[in-house]
Parts: structure tokens; C-alpha cells; sequence
């Protein structure tokens, strides 16, 4: 699940696309 | 009086600001009876990670922000998520909110494993928001203000983050003269908080540490 991601990762993550699809 | 450009820029924070909450199941979720140190961890955890990517969302919607070194962008997203976070569930906490919920959230936090060191200055900073009886437009221009810092760390063009920085703080300081014209030091005293806001993200990293040891 998300939260066992990094705070950078998420961040990454959701500057890429939208997190919630 | 507002130029049509700072209208715009206010508008569209205040949008994006309304627009990206955490999930209303999640923060139900808050309010549940069910107590348990390891509950309260993970359900902490998890609020804190969507924190991040409601951050985010909001973020690109900051007018330039998208428009800024992606690596920049990154390093001003890491540097304020903390304090970002702290700012928005101070709201919480200042909101009038039915009288229970506010205990029920207060006493989950004491009973999540995290020290009282570090749980007592959180309090005190919820309190000091909740005197100045900011407005939404001050949560989400303080909000942007904050991301907006050029001294964040690795973030190579300062300039460029200043020049988004002062466009919007230039927006709050008309909006609380014209909304609070017989507290001049309004605007001075919202800036005041982005100062104690950095200690505690400072607390912040030594609670993670802590909270993960024990």
C-alpha cells in the first residue's frame, strides 16, 4: 500500500499522474 | 483593491485548496470508537500519507508551480509536506466541530505511542492558529506560501520560487487589509506562524524516529 512508500516516492508518484486512479 | 490577476491567482488556490480534501471516509475513520495503540499508528500513517498526495494534487494547481525545475518541484513538496500537514489539520482542530470529536481526535493522538515532548508543542501551535480565526483563503494561501519557500533544501532556482512566492503573499497581505482592516498586524502575525511551523517540522523528524523505536 501507499504508505510504505517513501515521502519522496509518493511524491513522485503523484506529481506523474493522478494518485487516486 | 485586487488586481484581475491576483483575483485569479486567489480564485484558484482557494479552488484547488476546497477541492483536495482527504477521503470523508478516511477522516470518519478518526472518529470511530475502536482504540488501539497500533490502530491509532496505522491509521496515523495512513493519514499521513494521503496528506501527501492530497498535497501534491493541490500543488499543481499553484499558477507556475507546474512551470518550476521538476526536481525543484519536488524538493519544495518534500521540504513542506510536514509543515503543510500541520497547517492543515491545525484547521481541524480550530474548526468549530461538534464537542466530542475534537476530544476523540486529541485523545487518539496522546494514545498513538508518540511522546508527550513532542505532542505538547503541536497543541500549542493548533491553539495559536485557532486565536488568529483565519479564513479559508488564509489556510490556502498560507498553505501555498509555505510550499512556495525558496530556502527549501536542494532547490537549485531560489529565484524563480520567490517570484511565485511573492505573487501570492502579496494576495494574502491585500486579502487580510481588506478583510481585517482593524487588526493591521493580522498579516504579520499569519507569517508568524510559518516561523513556529518550522520547529515543529524540526520535532517532527525526531517524533518519527522516536515513534518508530519504540
Amino acid at each position: 500500500p501507499a504508505s510504505n512508500l517513501g515521502l519522496e516516492d509518493i511524491i513522485r508518484k503523484a506529481l506523474m499522474g493522478n494518485f487516486e486512479d | 483593491e485586487f488586481s484581475q490577476d491576483q483575483l485569479t491567482l486567489l480564485n484558484y488556490i482557494l479552488d484547488a485548496y476546497n477541492k483536495h480534501r482527504i477521503p470523508q471516509d478516511m477522516a470518519k475513520q478518526l472518529l470511530q470508537e475502536k482504540f488501539s495503540e497500533e490502530e491509532n499508528f496505522l491509521l496515523l500513517t495512513e493519514m499521513a500519507t494521503s496528506h501527501v498526495q492530497v498535497l501534491v494534487e493541490f500543488t499543481k494547481n499553484i499558477p507556475g508551480f507546474q512551470a518550476l525545475d521538476h526536481e525543484d518541484q519536488i524538493a519544495l513538496l518534500k521540504g513542506s509536506a510536514v509543515e503543510a500537514m500541520f497547517l492543515r489539520s491545525a484547521q481541524v482542530f480550530t474548526r468549530k466541530r461538534p464537542h466530542g470529536h475534537t476530544d476523540v481526535l486529541e485523545d487518539r493522538i496522546r494514545k498513538s505511542g508518540i511522546s508527550e515532548e513532542y505532542i505538547t508543542p503541536m497543541f500549542n501551535f493548533y491553539k495559536s492558529i485557532g486565536e488568529l480565526q483565519m479564513m479559508q483563503e488564509e489556510h490556502a494561501l498560507l498553505t501555498a506560501i509555505t510550499i512556495l519557500s525558496p530556502d527549501r533544501a536542494y532547490v537549485r532556482d531560489q529565484a524563480a520560487v520567490e517570484r511565485l512566492q511573492e505573487a501570492v503573499l502579496e494576495v494574502l497581505r491585500k486579502f487580510c487589509r481588506l478583510r481585517h482592516p482593524r487588526e493591521p498586524q493580522h498579516f504579520a502575525r499569519l507569517l508568524g506562524r510559518l516561523t513556529e511551523l518550522r520547529t515543529l517540522n524540526h520535532h517532527h523528524a525526531e517524533m518519527l524516529l522516536s515513534w518508530r523505536t519504540s
